[in-house]
């Protein structure tokens, strides 16, 4: 099934959106 | 505590992406994001198909809290 995507790797790319979106907010160029 | 918080940053990061207003995330305004943020193309695609937990093509701001509730918990986020 190609909807079941391995809970890690999908969590790790949340996590780097999530951290990408806070590093944004702190005032990278 | 620390509820808030994410609740605050979660409403901050959805108008982030929602930059029209509109209420919802559409799969375009995830690819939009392409050009201020250090992901693929791809990435952005496989983050909006995480969130988008019932597969309509729009994320709610409840799943978008909802995914990053448990980024932020899991990250202990302060």
């Amino acid at each position: 099934d190609p909807n079941m995507k391995a809970g890690a790797t999908s969590e790790g790319v949340l996590a780097n959106f999530f951290n990408s979106l806070l590093s944004k907010k702190t005032g990278s160029p | 505590p620390g509820h808030l918080d994410m609740l605050k940053k979660a409403q901050e990061f959805f108008q982030t992406c929602d930059t029209e207003g509109k209420g919802f995330i559409a799969r375009k305004d995830m690819q939009r994001l392409h050009n201020e943020l250090p992901l693929s193309l791809e990435d952005l695609e496989d983050v909006f198909d995480t969130l988008d937990a019932d597969g309509n093509g729009f994320l709610t701001p409840e799943e978008f809290t909802s995914g990053f509730s448990h980024f932020f918990f899991n990250q202990n986020i302060s």
